[in-house]
């Protein structure tokens, strides 16, 4: 039997609809540690790895290990469904091949239920192995998705570059080029807002926009986003949950031939 | 122009 119980089910249709643009479908792992999933668009370009932890649910109850194989889309209609201040319970039978979400308003005045279809789908996991990464970025997510969108226009490619005097987000195309410098600001009173730069060495990746823009969706789930960067390794675009986890988003760079 | 990889030259299938 597995349960779940989510007070915020506002928080769960966040990351559906941060994942929804990179994946059509994709498993759920349940176990009593919580709600893993871990998938790659379908180019292999980009990753997916989500972490919900049972103990940030409101109530969590895994027998047996579930992997729960769903249709993105159907089950974005099924959150469609939910009132912004429902809390939802997720619930599957061992070995089922559906899953039922449950919908309470506060007021425990409207319940709905609604049962969806478990796929089995081929799961391909990918080993990640423990990166020492050269530059560590913490800044205001939504600052981070207007930059993204900002040099979007002007290329296909935008190129991170990180020293200790800053980082810089760079693009050019056709019309010409533009760039965007932020430099370290640490806010004592307002944590959120500053911009904080853990380096060791400078590094400089070049990473497709259509990805990071994708990436960006997540920007409602936290306040914050970090970003890990290496030379030759993948960039890590985090953004945490509060109380319940995490959602990262691995990105190939470019690489010049 | 620069290429654009993918994560399985970078990560292992487990």
């Amino acid at each position: 039997m597995f349960e779940a119980r989510l007070v915020n089910s506002s928080t769960f249709r966040k990351v559906l609809d941060a994942i929804k643009d990179l994946l059509n479908e994709a498993s759920f792992d349940c176990s009593e540690n919580g709600i893993q999933l871990q998938a790659m668009d379908s180019s292999h370009v980009s990753l997916v790895s989500l972490n919900l932890k049972s103990d940030g649910f409101d109530k969590f109850r895994c027998d047996r290990n579930l992997t729960m194989g769903m249709n993105l889309t159907s089950l974005g209609k099924v959150f469609k469904c939910s009132g912004a201040d429902d809390t939802v319970t997720m619930k599957a039978q061992d070995y089922a091949d559906t899953v039922t979400f449950m919908f309470e308003s506060k007021k425990q005045d409207k319940i709905s239920d609604y049962e969806m279809k478990l796929m089995n789908l081929d799961q391909e996991h990918l080993g990640i192995p423990d990166t020492e990464f050269s530059c560590i970025i913490k800044m205001p997510s939504i600052e981070f998705a207007r930059i993204i969108r900002d040099l979007s226009q002007f290329g296909e490619s935008i190129v991170i570059s990180c020293t200790k005097e800053g980082v810089k987000f760079s693009a050019q195309g056709d019309i010409g080029t533009g760039n965007v410098k932020l430099a370290q600001t640490h806010n004592f009173d307002k944590e959120e807002e500053s911009v904080t730069i853990d380096l060791q060495e400078p590094v400089a990746l070049t990473f497709a926009c259509q990805y990071l823009n994708s990436f960006t969706k997540a920007t409602p789930l936290s306040n914050q986003v970090k970003l890990s960067m290496c030379e030759n390794v993948p960039l890590v675009v985090e953004y945490q949950i509060p109380e319940l986890g995490h959602l990262r988003f691995y990105l190939a760079p470019k690489i010049e031939e | 122009a620069a290429n654009q990889s993918t994560l399985t030259s970078f990560f292992k299938r487990k």
